[in-house]
């Protein structure tokens, strides 16, 4: 158990020390102390660096002192040989001895006593970030006003994060601007519109101070912005780095300043505003945009009209148009529906006469009827040529959809009637 | 047919032969055989066959039957009394409809029907073409197809040919513009032959193409000149019979 003060003396002191010994004491005061170690007795044989016999103080794991030989005090007002400060409170003494004929001696007297800490001073790394208060056994941080202890109880921020700015348009600057921003703080703001609206940054390159990016190029102190899958950023140093109008395509935007503690500057100062999610003005084979734009934003709504010979099906159903409309994401609705060739399907059979098999039944082929020859002619001339029309059906100039008729040849025998002259 | 020879039906891909009685037609598209009233007048459902050289049973068994949907006589045929020979042969035409559209080919393939202009006006020794498988002078009838060219003549030589054996009176004849006269001596249509056609070469073209002048009648006797019915007088009535008896198309 940690105690505030103890005595350590040496195997059978003040008799003498035996051979071969090696006896350690763990020493423990109560945290936020320290230890004062202080010997009134020292008498154990000498050697070269305490080779032989010796006690040796631990600090840590670091052998801090060891003792041999006969020492006296130096101050006759004062019975303390040798003593120690640890601004620690966990101490290890071992007292060694070997074999040895030589004369006897009795060791060691040492007393330790838990001793104030001054955390604040006494320790290379600084334990608050702002104000460091020493008590006895302990120490506290405080910060300054506008700023408040964090979770730590050691780093001072100040209280930054949490807007939301919901406004199609707005400012937003760094803590104090342009005044320097505070060390050591998370400022988080959030920009949230409407749907179908995307946040748009710009910053002027001056309102941008931020302390620069050490020698490997790492942001001590930075501005980030996250919109959906994308991170813009972080980004540091005198003038803005980045693009100076920044589009997110997202209707909600995460800002992210962070700072250290150190060398703190001016900050920044952005403008946003919400841009109508535009839709792009797509080139869709075949069709016609109505109304035609040079741009299409949010909820505009556009007809689709498929040229002469295009159709667009949908299921079962087929017809010469349909709507699509710009969307919050930017994308646009019914994007699958394709305008296609008008299909006139098998053309329909004739008696007495042919049609070849076209290789596709689709808008603009031409197929050719053919009557039996020789002993069918077509009623109409010209009549033989149909084209895949617009309407999907198979037409002819001059008959339109009707189809050509084969009409039997007349008259023409296959062989002729040879009179033989008597 | 006397005086004739044989022929094949690829000689006349237009000719019908009908059986009870043995009789001809002609077809003139897929759905309409022309021939003469008398041969249908009394046979609502006449038995007919197309694309037939010879009148073989196994050659009926194979040629193409028609069959009868309707027959039409002319209006203006006057019908038969059997008591009295008959002497009027005025409109002798009918048409027969065919339930089933006939096939076209070597063997089957209509003859054209006569323009109306005056191109088509026959004159004495126009030549045409007569074919039928009736009596000849040797036989009552033949198996082979056989075929003829008669020279057309006036009607007034037809008036007068004077019968053998006269069954009336010569004056009971009539004969009328609606009436070719044809023939020459020893070659001529006979009983059999009636309802063939009467061919022409369509005038002023170029390949032999052949009209229905006349459709093979009566005579008062066999081998010299006979009388043919003038289907010319009768196009407007056989297009308008045609198109009135013509149903949905099935095409």
């Amino acid at each position: 158990e940690p105690t505030m003060h103890g005595e350590i003396l040496s195997p059978n002191y003040p008799q003498a020390y035996p051979n071969d010994v090696v006896k350690s004491w763990d020493i423990e005061v109560p945290e936020g102390f320290g230890i004062h170690l202080y010997f009134t007795h020292v008498d154990i044989e000498p050697s070269e660096s305490c080779a032989y016999d010796s006690v040796q103080i631990i600090s840590g794991g670091i052998e801090e002192g060891r003792l041999c030989g006969q020492r006296t005090s130096k101050s006759p007002n004062s019975p303390i040989i040798e003593e120690f400060q640890f601004p620690y409170n966990k101490l290890q003494v071992v007292f060694t001895s070997d074999f040895s004929i030589e004369e006897q001696f009795t060791g060691f007297a040492a007393y330790y006593t838990a001793i104030d800490v001054n955390e604040c001073t006494d320790f290379t790394d600084v334990p608050c970030s702002h104000f460091c208060n020493n008590f006895i056994g302990g120490y506290f941080c405080s910060c300054p006003p506008e700023y408040f202890l964090h979770d730590d109880m050691r780093n001072c921020g100040v209280n930054c994060s949490g807007d939301v700015f919901t406004a199609l348009i707005g400012e937003i600057s760094s803590p104090n601007y342009p005044n320097p921003y505070p060390e050591n703080s998370r400022c988080e703001y959030q920009i949230q519109l409407q749907e179908g609206f995307q946040v748009v940054v710009t910053m002027q390159r001056e309102d941008f101070d931020v302390e620069p990016a050490d020698s490997e190029g790492n942001c001590p102190d930075s501005l980030t912005f996250a919109a959906k899958n994308q991170q813009f950023g972080p980004y540091c140093g005198d003038g803005f780095p980045g693009p100076l109008t920044i589009r997110t395509q997202s209707n909600t935007l995460g800002i992210v300043f962070q700072t250290d503690l150190m060398g703190q500057k001016k900050g920044w100062k952005l403008r946003y505003h919400g841009d109508p999610i535009s839709c792009p003005k797509e080139s869709t084979a075949n069709s016609n945009w109505e109304p035609d734009k040079a741009k299409y934003v949010f909820k505009d709504v556009v007809k689709i009209t498929c040229v002469d010979g295009f159709e667009v099906v949908e299921g079962h159903v087929s017809s010469t148009s349909y709507y699509s409309t710009c969307q919050s994401d930017g994308q646009w609705s019914n994007s699958g529906l394709k305008c296609q060739p008008v299909y006139c399907g098998i053309p329909d059979p004739i008696a007495n006469g042919k049609v070849e098999e076209p290789e596709n039944s689709v808008f603009g082929t031409v197929i050719h009827y053919t009557c039996e020859e020789p002993y069918y002619y077509m009623e109409h001339e010209e009549g033989g040529e149909y084209r895949c029309a617009a309407n999907g059906r198979w037409v002819n100039d001059q008959l339109g959809i009707e189809l050509p008729r084969c009409i039997p040849v007349c008259g023409v025998p296959t062989e002729p009637f040879q009179v033989q002259q008597k | 047919i006397f005086g004739g020879q044989p022929a094949k039906i690829e000689n006349f891909p237009w000719q019908v032969f009908f059986n009870h009685p043995t009789a001809g037609g002609a077809l003139i598209n897929e759905y309409w055989v022309l021939t003469a009233a008398h041969v249908v007048e009394k046979n609502s459902d006449p038995s007919m066959y197309a694309g037939i050289t010879a009148l073989r049973l196994a050659d009926l068994e194979n040629a193409q039957r028609l069959y009868t949907k309707r027959v039409i006589i002319h209006p203006g045929w006057k019908e038969d009394d059997d008591l009295n020979p008959r002497t009027n042969f005025d409109n002798d035409i009918a048409l027969v409809q065919l339930k089933d559209p006939v096939k076209m080919g070597p063997k089957f393939s209509p003859i054209c029907l006569p323009g109306t202009s005056s191109e088509y006006n026959l004159s004495p020794g126009d030549m045409g073409l007569i074919s039928g498988w009736g009596r000849t002078e040797k036989r009552l009838h033949v198996i082979n197809l056989r075929g003829a060219k008669v020279p057309v003549t006036s009607l007034e030589t037809c008036k007068q040919v004077k019968e053998e054996n006269p069954t009336a009176r010569p004056e009971d004849y009539v004969i009328t513009d609606n009436m070719i006269c044809a023939g020459e001596k020893g070659v001529d249509s006979c009983k059999g032959d009636s309802g063939g056609a009467f061919a022409f070469q369509v005038p002023n073209v170029k390949a032999p193409k052949f009209y229905v002048a006349g459709l093979v009648s009566w005579g008062k006797k066999c081998g010299a000149y006979g009388v043919y019915t003038k289907v010319k007088n009768y196009v407007d009535w056989i297009l308008k019979t045609m198109q009135e008896n013509s149903g949905p198309r099935k095409d």
